[in-house]
């Protein structure tokens, strides 16, 4: 997954992810595709989430998933969650779970729930960093206001680290995708740099929705395990969501 | 073909919105979803329409399954012990479970795994 949040120079702030999921279940030799991540190509929806016929959030999804990976509640904050790998993984989580101890969240009902009930990007990124999880995480989440934008990244118990948007360090974007952003990345699974490079190349006085879906859209960081890319724009409350392919020549992964 | 090896990187793109061309597979349906309704029946519309794909992605995760355990057995676990998990799943969210399932006629423990799928493959 690639999750950005940026601010333009007027001081909107724009959020865009792809999401790639599928890695290692299922190659399909023929195709050179994931088979995994063809078959949930067909089930992303665009959810609006109503109550008493209100718009509560909105949400890109997975047919038959009830948790949330994308989302935005319009004019207040706008989330995404990209897989972080641990040895310390869910699977523990889950053991522990069946044995009896349930004081942790499951990571996607926890986006669903700061989506559904916060009602500020400060108590959105407060329940993120605070709650203990069944598993790792990073949580992109942008706020309504200059400066309101950061990478939390989250171990099961712990939050590592809150990387924030930064005027005085120049810093008008955070990027994640899979990789704790003080640590190289794994070199043959380099999307940050070429992300990086390419938001760089677009520069913060032309950063728009649109110019974010060029830079998602570059291999790697558009590859065969990409699913969607989203699109939010918080002050308008716009959230739109394209299915995506790679043909070769692309990565993997 | 080394510059093909992953990652295989190309020069930064512009001009790609509107979206179109060989990246760009559809646009994504838009539901809606009603949080007065009873968790159970919120799902049924967005479940109907998509229930063929739904079970055509479950039986690729079936199939994975059988080739890991020729035996069949990992996926007599999930439809078996699986669905003794979603009562302890927190609510709305086991009802909504158990709506999707009974919509879709997926299995439930199946219906469980998608939804735990996170949890599972963060190693």
């Amino acid at each position: 997954c690639t999750s950005v949040v940026a601010e333009d120079s007027k001081g909107s702030l724009f959020h865009a992810r792809n999401l790639d999921f599928g890695l290692f279940m299922g190659w399909d030799v023929k195709n050179k595709t994931w088979i995994v991540t063809e078959k949930l190509r067909p089930l992303v929806v665009n959810v609006d989430f109503r109550r008493n016929n209100q718009t509560v959030f909105k949400s890109t999804n997975f047919a038959g998933y009830v948790g949330m990976l994308t989302g935005i509640r319009p004019h207040v904050f706008t989330l995404t969650m990209n897989e972080r790998f641990s040895l310390d993984g869910g699977y523990i989580g889950i053991l522990e779970w069946i044995l009896g101890q349930r004081d942790g969240m499951w990571m996607s009902f926890l986006t669903r729930s700061v989506l559904e009930n916060a009602t500020s990007y400060e108590e959105a990124k407060k329940l993120l960093s605070q709650t203990k999880l069944l598993a790792p995480a990073y949580f992109i989440l942008g706020g309504n206001q200059t400066g309101q934008g950061c990478v939390i990244t989250r171990s099961r118990t712990l939050s590592l680290d809150i990387w924030e948007l930064d005027h005085s360090l120049g810093r008008w974007y955070v990027l994640e995708t899979n990789y704790d952003h003080w640590k190289e990345p794994l070199f043959v699974d380099d999307r940050r740099t070429p992300a990086m490079k390419c938001m760089n190349q677009t520069t913060q006085a032309n950063i728009s929705p649109k110019t974010l879906y060029d830079v998602l859209s570059t291999k790697p960081v558009l590859n065969k395990l990409t699913t969607y890319t989203t699109l939010m724009d918080v002050s308008t409350g716009l959230l739109e969501a394209y299915l995506r392919d790679c043909p070769d020549p692309c990565s993997p992964w | 073909s080394a510059h093909l090896a992953p990652p295989f990187t190309e020069e930064c793109r512009t001009g790609m919105y509107p979206p179109k061309g060989p990246t760009f597979k559809g646009a994504v349906t838009w539901y809606t979803v009603d949080l007065n309704l009873p968790p159970s029946k919120r799902w049924a519309a967005v479940i109907s329409d998509k229930k063929a794909e739904l079970v055509a992605m479950i039986q690729v995760i079936r199939d994975l399954a059988n080739a890991f355990v020729p035996s069949g057995k990992l996926i007599d676990i999930v439809d078996k012990d699986l669905p003794l998990l979603v009562d302890t799943l927190p609510y709305p969210f086991n009802e909504e479970i158990r709506g999707i399932a009974a919509v879709s006629g997926v299995p439930l423990g199946e219906v469980v795994l998608f939804n735990i799928f996170y949890e599972v493959f963060t190693v």
